[in-house]
């Protein structure tokens, strides 16, 4: 199964993950 | 049994290969006779093309087999009680096989789930997973295959490999696309105080509070006494085009079309519709469901993939409202990272159901997206949505069922959520 986001966010957001990493629930995604 | 097990011979012989591309041959005979074609979900850029299965011999093999009928009778087998003594030795070797971490479970006692389809549908115990404070926090465990900007309303499966934004959400309005169905969902649950924690975290226009409410409320009537008068059969319209009804639900709540969110909300005030998304080519009457973003923004996709040991409830990435969703019926393919490389338009054609909405950024959206093994999609605030059903004729693949949520919340206009809030899951079958 699969989850895909797709959000409005200002220019400047970044991401603070690596393609591939594990990630839990609630560990942070990104910022701005 | 030893003498049996010792004197049986061992006979080899060849699996019929004959039969199997028999019955693959069958299939693809039936699909044409149908008038299908392969055809297995329309594309969003352009309405008139359809998506057809593109990819190596694997994936066309895979697109003969009756994937969704699997899926059920898998969930169906997982279902079935296990006899108490063989759960804990069953699930801790599932977990060491798939990696589960016994340590987390809200109920650490494996003999209290009763079938593997509970097991895998486990709960956590409180605190096991902290929220962070950033804006966007992941919704699952799991793996995060792809992520980035969009550009070009194309969203990127991996690299080389794209689909549409608009095949994956949904188009908005356009003549004949909303058809009158009742769809019932959840209204019970109270609109506490809890849901106003974040609500300085999201923006609203003033008239989207005060002064064009009152026109979508009484839109909204309008709709809903038209809605009453329809006969319920003809309310499950074709996927052919259809031409535009005088006085048709999104004729009556038309509202200038200022923002995203501002669409978003005004098609939410169509409280319960259905459609597809197989409207005419006429660029002037459907929308993008991402139709204008604000200034200086722009649009990110994440996609997270959710192994077999992987806990599968989702929860909320963000404070945001959810106005609407759209069920979309599709193919359950697996969605395998092997899988994603090799299938284009995986994501578009699988079975999955767009929740759209708004945050402090603007538009907002989270997609789970069914597989074979996991074909049921389930939203703790939306008891009316069945998935993986068997699919009935009207609801063709690449149509969608909606159902706004505008009702949860008079103020918000939708089902409010907090970073970290459980939404639903994934269940066996």
């Amino acid at each position: 199964s699969t989850v895909v986001l797709v959000f409005e966010a200002p220019k400047d957001f970044t991401f603070k993950v690596q393609e591939g990493q594990k990630v839990k629930v609630g560990e942070a995604l990104g910022y701005v | 049994l030893h003498s049996a097990w010792k004197s049986t011979p061992t006979r080899w012989y060849p699996i019929p290969i004959g039969l199997g591309a028999l019955y693959l041959g069958a299939q693809q005979a039936k699909k044409k006779w149908d008038g299908d074609k392969g055809v297995v979900g329309i594309d969003g850029d352009n309405d008139e093309m359809a998506v057809k299965l593109r990819g190596p011999w694997q994936v066309h093999v895979m697109g003969a087999l009756p994937l969704r009928s699997l899926s059920r009778l898998w969930g169906y087998l997982n279902s079935l009680e296990l006899p108490v003594w063989s759960r804990e030795p069953g699930f801790k070797l599932y977990s060491y096989v798939f990696g589960c971490n016994l340590d987390e479970l809200d109920q650490p006692d494996l003999k209290s789930y009763a079938s593997l389809g509970d097991f895998f549908y486990r709960r956590l115990r409180d605190g096991v997973r902290p929220i962070d404070d950033e804006p966007l926090v992941s919704p699952a465990d799991g793996r995060l295959l792809h992520f980035g900007a969009i550009n070009g309303a194309k969203v990127e499966q991996v690299k080389g490999l794209t689909y549409s934004l608009d095949a994956l959400l949904g188009k908005t309005g356009g003549p004949g696309t909303p058809a009158a169905e009742d769809v019932e969902f959840d209204t019970n649950r109270a609109f506490d105080d809890h849901d106003f924690a974040n609500i300085n975290d999201i923006d609203y226009s003033l008239g989207d509070l005060l002064g064009s409410s009152q026109r979508k409320v009484d839109a909204n009537s309008s709709i809903k006494d038209e809605q009453s008068s329809e006969d319920e059969s003809s309310s499950m319209r074709s996927s052919s085009p259809s031409p535009s009804t005088p006085g048709s639900p999104n004729e009556d709540a038309s509202v200038p079309q200022e923002s995203t969110t501002d669409n978003l909300v005004r098609d939410a005030s169509v409280a319960l519709s259905m459609g597809t998304n197989v409207v005419p080519a006429d660029a002037s009457s459907p929308r993008s469901s991402v139709s204008k973003l604000r200034e200086g923004n722009g649009l990110f996709f994440a996609v997270i993939y959710l192994a077999p040991g992987d806990y599968h409830r989702f929860h909320s990435p963000a404070a945001w409202v959810v106005e609407r969703r759209r069920h979309f019926a599709g193919e359950l393919f697996s969605v395998s990272p092997y899988i994603a490389r090799r299938l284009s338009n995986l994501f578009v054609l699988n079975e999955r159901v767009a929740l759209l909405g708004r945050w402090r950024y603007g538009f907002f959206s989270m997609v789970p997206v069914g597989a074979t093994n996991v074909g049921s999609i389930k939203i703790n605030f939306d008891q009316a949505l069945r998935t993986n059903e068997r699919r009935p004729r009207s609801h063709p693949a690449g149509t969608y069922i909606e159902a706004g949520y505008s009702k949860a919340s008079s103020l918000l206009r939708g089902q409010p959520l907090n970073a970290g809030e459980e939404m639903g899951g994934f269940r066996l079958g």
